[in-house]
């Protein structure tokens, strides 16, 4: 464990938390894109068969729990909470997510470190996860309005990632053997995939003027 | 073993 994988993590659980406190506090989903929440509960699915086969550690297990919760309690509140529910705008939320598996579940059946039922859903889930942010990018474009926490959600779930590629750097450097050209050029990908709206949450926060995306 | 750390990181 090295400062920037520890980073990643927690910047990972505060994005987490910034949504279920949004969620739970003001029982608004307004601008949150369900098949994004619907996909990030698939990558830890898909990547955590492995919770109570293969123990790395105490921290390990509890994050893993705290994702998988969190990530499902989400999409429940989203979906079937009486008053959360009414203020989720499914005409904006179009993106055809469940298009978004096939080609990942079919990459990740071609390049994959090991074929075996678990790591091709590891692989899947990696996959999965670079570009479950899009159904949420594409809403916020065409909904225009970002409120703070959102804008907040999306750019610690950009950063977390960024920490991780920091820390991939510093391993391959301290480790010998630690290569994993999957989790490294898919992780890129997902970086990159929020770089413009990184970009004009930076404008925004310089300016001092409310986020707003070009349309 | 190599195998139970292949994939230690979230």
């Amino acid at each position: 464990m090295n400062i920037f994988r520890l980073a990643g993590d927690m910047t990972h659980l505060a994005s987490v938390l910034v949504l279920l406190l949004k969620i739970h506090t003001i029982k608004s989903c307004a601008g949150i894109s369900l098949k994004t929440q619907e996909l990030f509960a698939i990558v830890f699915l898909t990547r955590y068969l492995d919770l109570f086969t293969n123990f790395i550690s105490i921290y390990n297990t509890i994050m893993k729990l705290i994702f998988l919760g969190s990530s499902f309690s989400i999409v429940w509140y989203i979906r079937r909470h009486r008053v959360v529910r009414r203020s989720y705008d499914k005409d904006q939320d179009t993106f055809r997510h469940f298009f978004l598996m096939w080609p990942c579940l079919i990459l990740a059946i071609f390049i994959n470190e090991k074929f075996t039922l678990k790591e091709v859903m590891w692989t899947f889930s990696i996959y999965l996860e670079a570009i479950a942010i899009l159904p949420q990018l594409v809403m916020l474009q065409r909904t225009r309005n970002i409120d703070n926490l959102t804008g907040q959600y999306i750019f610690l779930l950009g950063a977390y990632r960024a920490f991780y590629i920091l820390n991939w750097i510093y391993r391959y450097f301290t480790e010998e053997h630690y290569v994993h050209w999957i989790t490294w050029v898919a992780g890129v990908i997902q970086t990159l995939l929020y770089g413009d709206f990184f970009y004009y949450y930076f404008q925004s926060w310089k300016n001092n003027v409310k986020l707003e995306l070009p349309a | 073993p190599k195998g139970s750390r292949s994939h230690d990181e979230l």
